[in-house]
């Protein structure tokens, strides 16, 4: 056993012998709380959709990606509200990137159906990044069935582009700020709202989906080394004929 | 080959499975993540199915085995050269992926398909 799994190894470490890259990713037993909720069940559904009892990825897999990473916010924050919206502000960090690995797909998962202490809430996501280009998944729009994991209470908007364009190639730490922003339903009852609570509630979560880059990296190093294998070539024909 | 051509010898099958004669062959093997330590992290599946490859690589490397010719040359050696020379091994020749729902050490919760986790046949090299 070597004891490897229950030390906590640092996850990108470029040092580590090549164990398997399953054993990098073991936190340690220490581990803070089991994750539960709505976050956990997306993930269940997700993964019986896309791989059978015994772990087999299925082969009419729909995900159309080798990863797939649930990000929680790491940090929420209420703002005092704006008119007749109550706000709050979601921090989720971005793991630095793999090289093996590149990011196809973000979207945020949201509830836009929300009750709160007898008021019935409609709401929405807004990106931190002003002009950034967003869209929601066509089942939400359409008001068609949505995703078969989706509880109708949630909603999915695609982020893919923000995130590329503003977020994912920057130096240091990463964080994705999002504005979660509710506003009363007319009709419900206008008690006081306790906004503050909304805090301990799973509102939204990030999902990052990544390819595996192995082959086009590899694909990438051959066709370079090809080039100068026939630039070498070249000139060692040029020196020939000399 | 020569089983190919002397119709008298039985070929066997695409997929070595000789375990009949404890030939090199495919061992099925489950075994829980709880009992790797894992399971304080990994959330799914709950049962993994690794198997194995045993058994001994002498005699005629059969043509399903895909072994290579090293193998077959190198159990020449240690049969008729140098003993110290030591048998081609019974090790997996083709692997099928596994995916993992699992708990990263932030909380995040990650989706991940990876690479040569299970066992699908085996050779001798």
């Amino acid at each position: 056993k070597a004891g490897w799994p229950s030390t906590a190894l640092p996850a990108d470490d470029p040092t580590l012998p090549s164990i398997l890259d399953l054993a990098k990713e073991a936190p340690s037993k220490e581990m803070r709380q089991w994750p539960q909720g709505y976050p956990l069940r997306y993930m269940l559904k997700l993964y019986q959709r896309s791989a059978d009892p015994h772990g087999h990825p299925r082969e009419n897999r729909t995900i159309g990606a080798k990863m797939v990473r649930l990000i929680k916010p790491s940090n929420t924050a209420v703002r005092p509200p704006r008119g007749p919206w109550h706000v709050q502000i979601l921090d989720f960090p971005l793991a630095s990137n793999q090289v093996a690995y590149e990011l196809i797909r973000a979207t945020v998962v949201y509830r836009h159906q929300l009750h709160l202490a007898h008021s019935h809430l409609s709401c929405h996501v807004e990106t931190w990044v002003p002009k950034c280009q967003t869209k929601h998944s066509p089942s939400s729009k359409s008001g068609s069935s949505k995703p078969p994991s989706m509880s109708k209470s949630w909603t999915e908007m695609d982020i893919t582009q923000c995130i590329q364009q503003k977020l994912w190639n920057r130096k240091g730490r990463r964080v994705l700020r999002l504005r979660f922003m509710c506003q009363q339903q007319k009709g419900s009852e206008t008690l006081e709202l306790r906004w503050q609570d909304m805090t301990s509630l799973d509102v939204a979560f990030l999902l990052l989906y990544f390819n595996d880059t192995d082959e086009s990296i590899q694909a990438k190093l051959l066709a370079r080394g090809q080039e100068e294998l026939t630039d070498r070539e070249s000139s060692f024909l040029t020196r020939s004929v000399r | 080959q020569a089983c190919s051509t002397a119709s008298d010898v039985s070929c066997p099958s695409r997929e070595h499975d000789g375990s009949a004669n404890n030939q090199c062959s495919l061992h099925p093997y489950k075994v829980s993540f709880h009992q790797l330590g894992w399971d304080h992290w990994i959330i799914a599946p709950r049962l993994y199915t690794p198997n194995y490859c045993k058994g001994i690589c002498t005699g005629v490397l059969p043509y399903g085995l895909n072994s290579p010719n090293h193998a077959i040359v190198q159990r020449l050696v240690n049969e008729l050269v140098n003993h110290s020379v030591p048998q081609p091994s019974c090790v997996p020749y083709h692997f099928l992926p596994l995916s993992i729902l699992l708990i990263e050490a932030n909380g995040s919760i990650l989706y991940k398909e990876y690479e040569g986790m299970i066992a699908q046949s085996c050779t001798c090299r």
